[in-house]
């Protein structure tokens, strides 16, 4: 019988349901795995069956895209088990005590926590036509509107009560995200790896460039983070697998990208074993000049350094790797190709506490230096500690080289990256 | 006797489309309004009383009158970026005849109703004491 209590409606941890009402009446769900069903009777007769599944599984996608939540379709459960059930339905329909009305106005409606309906007299249409009423915007809104979201006016926003036609693509806008965000927190977690990959072009003068993209890996997808946006590329994560050829599907351990002016090398790094990435061809080689095979040893390519790793990262200025493993740093010079004699240092003396206590200490999950912001950080669980910059230390002479600033939340400068149920990964 | 048609239904006439009964005349408005939580305002504003928060069988009431209907036209005016005269004009009309949800906009969405029981009945037997 215990199993029934999580239908009962909690508010947020740490408010008050009765916040909750003066907050305008939005509840929101306490678990954050819900489930979902197209019912049975309630196939719209305009739309193929697997169509209007598809539009659901990609609406229900773009709010776990930007929330905590993740949505899976039901399709064998009780009924009465599922949380949300979507419906299509003409004048009196699936029970409703509410009657649709035929063409034109009223073309959906949403009960709080429950189910969705759609007036199937309404042209409902696919993302791709550019005729009709897009279910999948019809679909997002009242969808935001069983996870608690009421009408909003503002401009741009997926919640206004009335249908825009057309425009280009629609996403969930920043004021969105905030609002379904104050209902169920935003997205937090840890990285196995994060990278700034660099592209060498031309520019209309000829001359060399260089520019990057921000590359958060876990698990088994990775997202593309747009620094300038503040939020992931829209449509992200994607299965590694989809982006990166050639490499560990998932639960990648580092990634290192030596650049000086001679060498322009890239390598993914996996419990005793790494690879070379080839940029140009964007697979990763499958054999070096000298036809060894990959991939390879990391204790033949790196001599002297223990596996599997923590993580790494490459200092640009000093040439140097760094690889981490528990609570020990090992500087790998690029140039020798070996260990640095003073290698291995205990962590908190290569990247000493600024605040006393405020430090790691061992087991990172990433080690990344952002092109973004800058500097580099070290990552662990849901947090990050910043390295002093060559610049901090102008400004204060006193820090330490290498100093951790005190930790922040990721969550707080690298927003919205947030896993999407499996069964949706591949959309 | 119904007539029973072919085994594919394919000679099965389409039923004729339904069309929403455009909102032209002052009552139509009326209803509008109070459908969609317009006639609703702070306490002791002299609206009529708040729709209750649930769904209605036999539909909204009349909704506001007089001093009230201006001050909720007015409203809704506000947010549909036209002007809040408070009078209900061919702008008007139209921003309420254009395709919408049919979540009330100034409340949340409509009470939870369910064709199946939300919680299932219990199991036979004491109630769970987590209750």
């Amino acid at each position: 019988p215990k199993r029934f209590l999580h239908t009962l409606l909690r508010a947020p941890a740490g408010r008050q349901p009765e916040d909750a009402a003066q907050a305008g009446g939005a509840q929101a769900f306490a678990k954050r795995t819900l489930s979902w069903r197209l019912v049975g009777e309630g196939y719209s007769r305009q739309l193929s069956a697997e169509e209007q599944r598809h539009v659901f599984r990609l609406a229900f996608r773009m709010w776990s895209e930007v929330t905590p939540l993740t949505f899976r379709e039901d399709l064998a459960g009780p009924g009465a088990m599922v949380d949300i059930k979507l419906g299509f339905g003409r004048g009196r329909h699936l029970g409703c005590p509410r009657v649709f009305d035929g063409v034109g106005q009223e073309f959906a409606h949403a009960w709080r926590l429950g189910d969705i309906h759609f007036d199937d007299d309404e042209h409902f249409t696919p993302p791709t036509s550019n005729r009709g009423i897009s279910l999948l915007k019809v679909a997002v809104h009242e969808i935001g509107h069983v996870l608690g979201l009421p009408h909003s006016y503002r401009a741009g926003s997926i919640m206004q009560p009335n249908y825009l036609p057309r425009g280009p693509a629609f996403e969930l806008d920043w004021s969105d995200r905030k609002a379904i965000q104050r209902l169920y927190g935003s997205c937090a977690g840890s990285f196995d790896t994060a990278f700034d990959w660099i592209r060498q072009e031309r520019n209309p003068h000829g001359d060399a460039t260089a520019r990057f993209s921000t590359y958060l890996f876990r698990n088994s997808w990775y997202w593309l983070y747009e620094n300038r946006n503040n939020r992931t590329r829209y449509g992200d994560p994607l299965p590694i697998l989809t982006g990166w050829r050639g490499v560990p599907a998932q639960n990648i351990d580092a990634f290192v990208h030596i650049w000086t002016w001679r060498r322009d090398e890239r390598y993914f790094f996996k419990g005793n074993r790494y690879w070379r990435y080839d940029s140009d061809r964007d697979q990763a080689y499958t054999e070096d000049e000298q036809g060894h095979g990959y991939p390879r040893l990391i204790s033949e390519g790196f001599p002297g350094i223990p596996s599997p790793l923590d993580t790494a990262f490459y200092d640009r200025r000093k040439q140097l790797i760094y690889f981490f493993k528990g609570s020990w740093v090992f500087a790998f010079d690029v140039n020798r190709n070996q260990v640095l004699g003073s290698s291995p240092k205990k962590m908190t003396e290569v990247f000493p506490a600024i605040e006393p206590r405020n430090h790691p200490l061992r087991s990172l999950d990433a080690a990344y230096y952002s092109y973004a912001h800058r500097a580099v950080f070290l990552f662990k669980g849901s947090t990050y500690w910043r390295v002093a910059s060559a610049e901090d230390r102008q400004r204060r002479p006193g820090l330490p080289p290498n100093g951790l600033f005190p930790r922040q939340p990721i969550s707080e400068k690298w927003f919205d990256v947030c896993d999407v149920h499996t069964s949706t990964l591949t959309m | 006797e119904a007539l029973f048609h072919s085994r594919d239904r394919s000679d099965l006439a389409p039923s004729p489309l339904r069309r929403a009964t455009p909102i032209a005349d002052l009552l139509a408005a009326q209803r509008f309004l109070s459908k969609y939580g317009w006639a609703e305002g702070p306490p002791g504003a002299g609206f009529a009383a708040p729709v209750p928060r649930g769904p209605r069988r036999d539909g909204p009431p009349e909704g506001p009158r007089g001093a009230a209907l201006a001050e909720a036209l007015r409203r809704f005016q506000k947010v549909n970026a036209l002007p809040a005269s408070g009078r209900l004009d061919a702008a008007t009309l139209a921003a309420m005849n254009r395709p919408r949800c049919g979540v009330p906009d100034t409340r949340p969405p409509l009470q939870a109703v369910s064709t199946a029981p939300r919680t299932p009945p219990p199991p036979p037997g004491p109630r769970p004491k987590a209750r």
